[in-house]
């Protein structure tokens, strides 16, 4: 699931801004 | 704090989940509830509105693709400050927000909607329906207006949005969760800080159950935009393929 969505996992991720 | 509240949750840790809740939905909206009042009467000109009508059809489905994706994004970041998101696996994140952000969008949809006028804000000022004329799914589009219409009629407070959009994206609806349970016990929370909030606010004894029945309705419009954008990437695939936001390809397409 994580390598069909990226985008989304990325955002995920990413630190809380 | 140890008053206990519905299956032996602590009507303090209920408390703790509801302001978490709101926090992170204030902290997260495209436009806070002051930006929208000042907007209400801000309408797209005559002018305006046949401008939208006469694009191509493959230019506005891009640019409310582009709006979408835009809202979604604020979607993610809510869910990423709920507490106890986070500390779900990485799969059950991932299907709850491909399954249920679109359906958080058009909840929170209903904050900038006019029910006055039947408008919505798009692109900086609100618009009734005939803006979208050109995307060629007026089913689609009718019955997104309709919901909000429907949603505005129960007179939500901003609380009672942001705990609502919670359940609706904390669910154990969506298929292939790996760990149901845990998805279960944050839902039940959430549900039963709305059912204390909503007592609080509502006279209306049923207002819970009013709001509960129209999550098919969100189900039903998400699965007619899937339908609907199929349709289009069949006439259209180049459009799609190449100018479509890539979040919001890799969630709906």
């Amino acid at each position: 699931l994580k390598e069909k969505h990226k985008i989304l996992h990325q955002l995920l991720q990413n630190s809380t801004s | 704090d140890s008053q206990l509240g519905p299956n032996n949750v602590s009507m303090g840790e209920l408390d703790r989940i509801a302001q978490n809740i709101i926090k992170s939905h204030l902290e997260t909206c495209q436009y806070t509830t002051e930006e929208l009042q000042q907007l209400a009467w801000q309408t797209h000109s005559y002018e305006e509105v046949k401008m939208y009508q006469s694009k191509p059809r493959d230019v506005l489905w891009q640019q409310c693709a582009i709006q979408i994706t835009h809202a979604i994004q604020y979607v993610v970041e809510f869910a990423k400050r709920i507490s106890g998101f986070m500390e779900l696996c990485q799969n059950d994140q991932i299907l709850l927000l491909k399954s249920g952000c679109l359906e958080v969008v058009l909840v929170r949809m209903c904050r900038a909607f006019n029910p006055l006028n039947n408008t919505v804000l798009f692109e900086g000022k609100y618009g009734g329906m005939q803006m979208f004329k050109a995307l060629g799914c007026d089913d689609l589009v009718s019955a997104v207006f309709d919901f909000a219409k429907s949603l505005c009629s129960l007179q939500l407070t901003e609380e009672e949005i942001a705990l609502f959009s919670a359940a609706v994206l904390i669910s154990t609806d969506r298929p292939w969760l790996m760990e149901p349970r845990k998805v279960q016990k944050l839902q039940e929370k959430i549900y039963f800080a709305l059912q204390h909030i909503m007592q609080k606010n509502h006279m209306d004894e049923d207002a819970l159950a009013k709001l509960i029945s129209r999550i098919p309705t969100l189900s039903a419009l998400c699965t007619l935009h899937t339908e609907e954008l199929q349709a289009f990437q069949q006439l259209h695939p180049e459009t799609v393929n190449v100018l479509f936001p890539p979040l919001y390809k890799e969630l709906f397409n």
